[in-house]
């Protein structure tokens, strides 16, 4: 019997943002199903088409830490990372330091399915993406309020001398007007 | 983060995982998250993983290869050797994460040590989900 399961994310996560995650899981879920649904037809990839569907739904969704929604670093920046393994030849394609590409988790398919590297970073990552159908959006298109709003507090706390060891992984949802009223 | 593992009726276990990391990160940090054994892995013959929490901790402990390793050595179930490991990593080292897996007979696990975490699954037309520790919500597929 096939099986799909995924998580999206642990930490201090608000009651605020519960029911956007229990929505995302699910239309995540819904999304990549149809991928394990017998067809009739013998599939050698469909395991791999339901896990890259479920995370690029989740990388859609800022109720996430991925994608659109993702953390800030302290240049206010987004730089996303993503792997994906596959158990029968244990293939796999692991990225990091990408920015400004939507889906990070399609393009460790596209490494995984290259098969000369396993693992690329920064700059030689993102010309996989682009060479490989990723689409280059605006900067910082992926920074949400949320966002903004977390870095803020985070800068806040280490100018206070706070310990920020266990930073956060989960964003809060922005307290104030993103229309300003 | 974000992550999933699936079985096909194949019997092929595929393990993903993507992150934006954390809060105030330096620019050029990694986490956990692209490194096979902490943030994801797979093996037909042991099962899949996908982590999330804080990265710094995931990696040092490599949470998804022991993990695994507790499925293929110590022969616990998937939920049991989920629930170890991520206890005995915020133990040993202090911060907190969670793991989802499949292993090899199709057993599912779930476990965190964090405050919540976010998860959901699909079995037999059902969606599973939830979010704090003992709350299962369930509807059709």
């Amino acid at each position: 019997r096939p099986i799909l399961l995924i998580h999206g994310g642990a930490g201090d996560i608000t009651d605020a943002r519960v029911e956007g995650k229990f929505k995302g899981i699910r239309d995540a879920l819904r999304a990549a199903w149809k991928h394990l649904e017998p067809t009739g037809a013998e599939s050698s990839s469909s395991a791999l088409d339901a896990v890259e569907a479920a995370v690029r739904s989740m990388e859609l969704n800022e109720s996430f830490n991925a994608g659109y929604g993702s953390c800030l670093n302290t240049a206010g920046a987004v730089e996303m990372e993503a792997s994906l393994m596959e158990g029968r030849e244990m293939r796999a394609g692991c990225v990091t330091l990408l920015t400004d590409v939507m889906h990070p988790i399609t393009v460790a398919r596209r490494l995984m399915e290259k098969r000369r590297h396993v693992f690329l970073g920064g700059q030689a990552a993102q010309e996989l993406a682009l060479s490989t159908g990723s689409e280059k959006l605006p900067a910082g298109a992926l920074v949400t309020d949320s966002a903004r709003q977390a870095l803020r507090e985070f800068m806040e706390q280490e100018a206070k001398g706070l310990d920020t060891t266990f930073a956060r992984t989960e964003l809060d949802d922005a307290r104030t007007d993103p229309k300003g009223d | 983060t974000v992550g999933a593992v699936a079985m096909d009726a194949s019997g092929l276990i595929v393990a993903g995982t993507s992150t934006g990391g954390i809060t105030g990160k330096w620019p050029g940090r990694i986490g956990d998250t692209p490194l096979l054994g902490c943030g994801t892995y797979a093996d037909n013959a042991v099962g899949g993983v996908s982590t999330t929490g804080h990265g710094e901790t995931i990696m040092r402990y490599n949470l998804a290869q022991r993990i695994l390793g507790a499925i293929q050595h110590q022969g616990l179930s998937a939920q049991a050797a989920a629930e170890r490991e991520c206890q005995k990593m915020t133990e040993r080292i202090g911060g907190t994460g969670g793991a989802i897996v499949i292993d090899h007979k199709g057993e599912v696990g779930i476990s965190w040590t964090s405050r919540r975490m976010a998860w959901g699954y699909v079995r037999d037309g059902i969606i599973h989900y939830g979010i704090n520790q003992n709350e299962v919500f369930q509807e059709p597929l």
